[in-house]
Order: C-alpha cells, then sequence, then structure tokens
C-alpha cells in the first residue's frame, strides 16, 4: 500500500495500528483496544503486498521503523509501550472518544 | 541448526533461548535474565541458516512453535508469559541456580 495508502487511511479511519500477524506487541495493543470496545483497522505488513516499502514510508514519516505503529485521530500515538503508558495515564479512552472510535 | 543440534545445545547449556532478533517478547525475556545477571544462550532463529527448520523441529518436540523459546537446566519452561510467571511466583531464581546459570 506505500505512504500515500498509508497517509489516506490514517485520515480517514479514527484508529489505525500497522501490525504483523504473528507479533505479540501488536496483539496485546489489539486486545486493549478490543476489551476498551473501541473500533480499529489494522494494516498487516507481513502480509500487504507492498508493507515492506509502507514500512519504510512509516518509519520517514514518523521516525517509527517498529510495530505496532499506532494512530489515534489521525495523530501518531507510537508502539505498544507509548499506547499502553497513555492507558495507565488514563488519556488513552479519552483520545478514542475524541476519535470517533467508540 | 535443527533439531538434533538444537537438543544437543539445550542439554549442555544452563540458560537457552530460541529467539528471533526483531521480537520484543524475546528481548523482554533476554532483559529479564541480564538483570538478574544470569549467563544464557541465545539462539537467533531468524539469523541461523536453518532457522525455520529448527523451529519446526522445536514444535515437534516441545509443542511450541512460537518464540521465544525458553530451556533452563534442560528442561522446557515455555514462553515469555511463562518465563515472566515463574519469576513473578519467586520460582525462576532458583531453577537458574540450580541450573548454574550464576
Ligand atoms: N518499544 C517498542 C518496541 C517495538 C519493536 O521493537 N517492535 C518490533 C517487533 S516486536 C519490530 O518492529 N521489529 C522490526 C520489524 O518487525 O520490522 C514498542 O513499544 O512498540
Ligand atoms: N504467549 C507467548 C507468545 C508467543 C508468540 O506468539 N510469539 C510470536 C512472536 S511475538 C511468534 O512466535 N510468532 C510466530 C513466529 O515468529 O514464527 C509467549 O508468552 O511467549
Ligand atoms: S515479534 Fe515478538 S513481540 Fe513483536
Amino acid at each position: 500500500m506505500a505512504l500515500p495508502k498509508a497517509k489516506e487511511i490514517v485520515d480517514s479511519t479514527p484508529v489505525v495500528i500497522f501490525s504483523k500477524t504473528y507479533c505479540s506487541y501488536c496483539s496485546t495493543v489489539k486486545k486493549l483496544l478490543t476489551e476498551l470496545g473501541a473500533s480499529f483497522k489494522a494494516i498487516e505488513l507481513n502480509v500487504e503486498d507492498d508493507g515492506d516499502e509502507t514500512q519504510s514510508g512509516l518509519a520517514e514519516w514518523t521516525g517509527q521503523r517498529s510495530v505496532p505503529n499506532v494512530f489515534i485521530g489521525g495523530k501518531h500515538i507510537g508502539g505498544c509501550d507509548a499506547t499502553t503508558a497513555l492507558h495507565g495515564a488514563g488519556k488513552l479512552v479519552p483520545l478514542l472518544t475524541e476519535a470517533g472510535a467508540f
């Protein structure tokens, strides 16, 4: 899908996780969002045809090459640690609400 | 390296982690052992020539296909969750001590 399409999805979707299907850090974030009842779109970079290209594009755009790469309300959040830290600080649900994830 | 060599390493090394270099669950286990001061051998299956074959061999032998795949004192421990649960129950350090990891 590469960067232009990734940016389009991020701009038009409340919650987007760039992910890999085999990655436990990615499943941790998906599980958290599911438990919170938030809708999200997961883009599995190991399955997409141009997953590598997208991952490089994301690295250039956000400075983050790793997965999970999480966006809420079009805003770059970070990875698994950043997302769970926000939740620990009580800030994740407000962000999700504002983004229309519920 | 495949299964025979993997078994040989498990039998002759106090602590062995079958791992992948890019995996945060694997780094979590390595970090824990390092913090405890335990020696360990990490076999990086995404780097080894026959990593896939070894991973399949381990699946057949232990019933576990995933990484990290942890052995202490020749005994199959499990993955990241199993290892951290043992530590939470105060059982990891005694196992490591018995295996000669310190
Ligand atoms: N601290 C980061 C860790 C991110 C990380 O290291 N992700 C690994 C997978 S667990 C990764 O992207 N490895 C390289 C790759 O898969 O391309 C987080 O909280 O998300
Ligand atoms: N609950 C398991 C999770 C293990 C797991 O799902 N590992 C992933 C990587 S994080 C895996 O092996 N995926 C398939 C692969 O890499 O071949 C644990 O505690 O270790
Ligand atoms: S690949 Fe193992 S935690 Fe991401």
